[in-house]
């Protein structure tokens, strides 16, 4: 059991250290600490620019970057037909908006379906199209929206 | 595998909808209460996830306002032809169907499974807990790879 | 002790109703159910042009206006001289974010200071002045902020 | 009362900072990571918060990395002339001042709600908690009114 647990986290810390690198600048590490049952998943994540620190101080926007990063070493182990995500980037400035960007893609690259709803034009610029949602009288319809009158 | 198709009939504030998809990244927008978190729990749902991702204390809250049945069809294209899956709801008890013909449960989980289809932590992000990935403890960390190893 | 709740409830069932109401084009309610100490503070609130709706089953943004109204609500029956937002607009759209700077507007409006977190220019639109926070090597600065030349 | 000017020392990520405020709306904006939620909580930490809202799991974890001492300063201006407060750790300890005088935390708490400071929960609300005013069950909603009656 310890054997399979070890294995699976050295591949998935090596594809989140991989992607965490890519896609941010910065470094993060995972390890397994303590052995089962008792086991604990470690993981450090130090931001580009910055000196290591406590993944509790890490602001709302270093967290998502991170969670994210992890959504797809997960995936590079594990893969799924189809991942969905909604408003993940809500605490993302614009930069880590096109991170995330760069992660949706890298799930896509391999064959993967990707939706995602998101309010902000960084994110929805990288989508292959679009999908407008409205409301009337409390009746939900979906129209087809292009990206160049998409509110900023 | 990649879904075709979403047909939805009476699920939350969709009555009536067919949808094709695409594969690649599908951006979805819209203002806020237009039904956007409701279209990707609409798919969450045949997929098997199941509580807070779809904000609904009991399993009939999910149909539409007024209707008592509700119904989420997914058309998934794989190697070999064409599947359709669906998950639904009457009065307050769920049913399953493939091709068109009910089935138990078991039957139909088995089929999504079989297609790659796992209702996985990783596979949806709802609103608002992207960041609950990272404020997991440890210890509750290791699930995530109990589950992949 | 019942008489003091009721008292207060009501005074704050008038303020949120009237705030939700004024901010949102809505409705909202509010009531005391059962009695003490099992009393619970029961809220049904109906976005504009919807029908009447479990709380559970509002929108992300639907919610957060509620939940601004109602912080509103119990700034008019007790006020306070300062209030903190930290980007509390994140699931908000262009229009709820306008809606969230009135409110804004209103608790300002009686003399409390607000301090507001945003990233999004239709709430910072609305505030007197802007402040900018800037990191460098893992030290915080601010400096103040010209909005014309905000990023959109 | 106004806040005048706020005078951060060693308090996370501002080494040492004196900034003046104004009455009105002030808008807090920057990149992620920048120090804007530091920045609220530095000034939510002398009024009272804790908890949740301070991310830290010890106090001493609000020290800026290196330092072995924090202190935050509100000068506060009030009708009858200008107050100081601070609060700050040492090592793993708390401290306050009152212009400039160390004092016990009760006459610390007990100036501060004079001038009608109150660390209650809408007073401060902290990143990614905004819908849990409206998530709280109703029997955990009269706790707000209590706070009012
Ligand atoms: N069973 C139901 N029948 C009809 N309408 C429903 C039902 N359940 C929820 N709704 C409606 O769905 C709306 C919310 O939709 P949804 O959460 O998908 O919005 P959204 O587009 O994700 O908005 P946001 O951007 O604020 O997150 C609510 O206004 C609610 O009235
Ligand atoms: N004790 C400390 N000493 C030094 N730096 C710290 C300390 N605690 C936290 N930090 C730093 O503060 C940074 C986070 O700041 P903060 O949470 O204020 O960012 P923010 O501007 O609110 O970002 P976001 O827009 O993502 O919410 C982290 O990068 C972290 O390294
Ligand atoms: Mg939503
Ligand atoms: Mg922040």
């Amino acid at each position: 059991r310890d054997g399979a647990l070890a294995d699976a986290v050295g591949r998935l810390a090596e594809a989140f250290s991989k992607i965490y690198g890519e896609v941010s600048g910065g470094s993060a590490r995972m390890w397994l600490s303590g052995s089962w049952p008792d086991a604990a998943l470690e993981i450090e994540v130090i931001p580009p620019g910055k000196p290591p620190t406590r993944l509790e101080s890490l602001s709302g926007g270093e967290k998502s970057v991170a969670a994210l990063a992890l959504v797809a070493a997960v995936a590079a182990v594990r893969p799924s037909p189809i991942y969905l995500f909604d408003e993940a980037d809500a605490m993302l400035d614009a930069e880590n908006c096109r991170r995330f960007a760069k992660i949706l893609r890298i799930l896509a690259y391999s064959g993967s379906q990707v939706l995602v709803v998101s309010l902000k034009r960084e994110t929805l610029s990288e989508a292959d199209r679009i999908l407008g949602v409205t409301d009337s009288g409390g009746r939900s319809r979906v129209v087809g929206v292009d990206l160049s009158r998409y509110p900023g | 595998p990649t879904i075709r198709e979403v047909r939805i009939r009476n699920f939350k504030s969709f009555r009536s909808l067919n949808l094709p998809l695409l594969p690649g990244i599908t951006g979805i927008t819209g203002p806020n209460g237009s039904g956007k978190s409701n279209l990707l729990e609409s798919i969450a749902f045949v997929l098997g996830h199941r509580g807070r991702g779809l904000r609904a204390a009991r399993l009939g809250n999910l149909v539409s306002r007024g209707a008592r049945r509700a119904e989420v069809t997914l058309k998934i294209a794989t190697r070999s032809g064409e599947r359709t899956v669906s998950r639904g709801i009457r009065g307050s008890t769920g049913f399953y169907r493939i091709g068109g013909r009910i089935v138990p449960r078991y039957r139909a989980e088995l089929l999504l499974r079989e297609l790659g289809y796992r209702a996985d932590w990783y596979t949806y992000v709802a609103q608002g807990t992207v960041t609950r990935l990272v404020e997991m403890s440890p210890r509750e960390r290791v699930g995530i790879v109990e589950e992949i190893s």
